[in-house]
């Protein structure tokens, strides 16, 4: 989703 | 992952490594602003609050790990480490950083992508990170002379967050509706605050002179 696209930047 | 975040990551390893090995080796904290290590320390620990709820992967909850643990040690030997905590020059280091968090903490609460509780501490990580390194650019505007360790962490931190820059720019060309401009405005302006730094950096490898920062 789209939230964890960026979630799994550091 | 591609290889800018990879790059990005690697680069910001070695500046917390960079930074840890001074301190550790030479015990001294010459030239570092505590204030911008505890900064740092709350960027990380507001940034992965979600350590324990969510997996995305070995290497994410590894660097997590790292990221936090080299953080708050070396905050603690700053202020606690009988030896090192001599060579932290206090009254240099005035930067009032708890006016860095209020505007941050406010303006998480304004704009954010989710009004969650995790959501604005999240995003609230992203702008005080922006910010973080100013005490320590204060500080090296004080203290002039710049020792190379310490010039190398500051080059090496600010890098991280250029390759992050590449990366997003990757992510947005080869992921649809990959599109996040809360991150994408906070990394920029945090990248663009070491411009002048990396002006200076350079010119001082060019001529091969020692790091000095005009008053």
């Amino acid at each position: 989703s789209k939230d964890d696209d960026l979630k799994d930047e550091l | 992952m591609n290889i800018f975040r990879l790059a990005g990551d690697m680069t910001h390893l070695a500046s917390v490594l960079v930074l840890l090995l001074k301190i550790h080796t030479i015990k001294s904290c010459a030239g570092v602003s505590l204030k911008t290590q505890e900064l740092y320390a709350i960027v990380f620990a507001t940034r992965y609050l979600d350590i324990l709820t969510s997996f995305v992967s070995i290497y994410n909850t590894l660097m997590k790990l790292i990221f936090l643990g080299s953080s708050f040690s070396i905050v603690w030997y700053m202020k606690y480490h009988k030896t090192v905590r001599r060579t932290y020059d206090r009254d240099q280091d005035t930067f009032r950083h708890w006016f860095l968090m209020l505007p941050c903490l406010l303006l998480a609460l304004l704009i954010h992508e989710k009004f969650t509780f995790f959501e604005v501490l999240w995003t609230f990580s992203l702008y005080l990170e922006a910010v973080a390194i100013l005490p320590q650019l204060v500080l090296l505007q004080r203290t002039r002379n710049i020792d190379n360790l310490t010039g190398q962490y500051i080059f090496l931190l600010g890098g991280y967050r250029g390759f992050y820059i590449l990366n997003w720019i990757y992510r947005y060309f080869t992921e649809p509706h990959y599109v996040h401009w809360i991150t994408w405005i906070a990394g920029l302006v945090q990248t663009l605050l070491y411009a002048d730094f990396f002006y200076y950096y350079f010119l001082s490898w060019k001529n091969n002179k020692k790091l000095q920062l005009p008053a």
